[in-house]
């Protein structure tokens, strides 16, 4: 099955 | 000093609804520019931005830049005190440990106050890049949520593939499989009913319907709903808050390990 990715290693932090 | 008044306070009401679940405290921002929020959900996956700008407020002052701390959940709790046609004030000391709202009926027969503390919470602000997507699909939002809810009876996920022939929503489960194609749909008489793909490249991505499910609880604030896809980045889910702003959710895609 497909891993859910985070958010956060998309984005970065401000 | 802070001291918003907004006349639709419905707005608000249907804000909270839509993000309580999600997110449980967060931080509001107010500045010059609006009333915003950023957060993320507790497991990190996706990520809400909401601005209201202050243009859309009867009364908006700001002294100074001022982040609020809340639980959404109470927050929800006395906002769902005001009537849906009462006006909503927000007022905060700076500095102060608690933010008043106040609710005003339309013909001010009836004026309430709640008082909440607020908290403090070390949230990480994300930043988040302009994108160019591949691929913006506007559609009803009632579709996209009556979409999202059958399939979340087969299956947990849903892959969105958006080609030349339509955007097809498909998911799997142990009872069998489901595909939804929307073709393109201009020819509406209202333009809230309309279906409007725009496609730079052909895309396919794969999301937990959990949270797609729970992004369509801001369908009472928008007539329609735009989903933005580009391979390797988390979908954006926007509903606009009518002449004031947005609310978006982006959410991480699943990959393939």
């Amino acid at each position: 099955d497909p891993k859910q990715g985070n958010i956060m290693s998309f984005f970065k932090k401000k | 000093m802070l001291e918003l008044r907004l006349v639709q306070g419905s707005l608000l009401k249907k804000v909270m609804e839509s993000i309580k679940d999600l997110v449980n405290d967060a931080n509001f921002d107010c500045s010059a520019t609006g009333f915003s929020l950023q957060a993320m959900d507790s497991s990190h996956v996706a990520l809400v931005s909401l601005l209201l700008r202050s243009e859309g407020f009867e009364h908006y002052r700001c002294d100074r830049n001022l982040s609020m701390g809340m639980n959404l959940g109470n927050m929800a709790k006395m906002l769902k005190c005001a009537g849906n046609d009462d006006i909503v004030t927000v007022k905060a000391d700076d500095g102060g440990d608690c933010v008043t709202f106040m609710f005003e009926s339309p013909n001010q027969d009836k004026i309430a106050d709640f008082e909440m503390k607020l908290m403090d919470i070390d949230s990480e602000h994300l930043g988040i890049p302009e994108a160019e997507y591949e691929a913006i699909v506007r559609m009803p939002s009632a579709e996209f949520a009556r979409i999202c809810k059958d399939l979340s009876t087969i299956g947990d996920t849903v892959v969105i593939s958006v080609t030349k022939e339509g955007v097809k929503f498909s998911t799997r489960g142990d009872i069998g499989t489901a595909n939804i194609v929307l073709r393109q749909n201009t020819s509406v008489d209202k333009p809230e009913e309309a279906t409007i793909i725009e496609m730079e490249t052909p895309v396919s991505l794969t999301f937990a319907l959990r949270y797609m499910n729970s992004f369509t609880k801001a369908t009472p604030l928008a007539s329609q709903v735009t989903v933005s896809l580009s391979s390797e980045l988390p979908v954006v889910v926007e509903y606009k808050i009518a002449e004031m702003g947005y609310l978006r959710f982006y959410l991480a895609p699943k990959i393939e390990e």
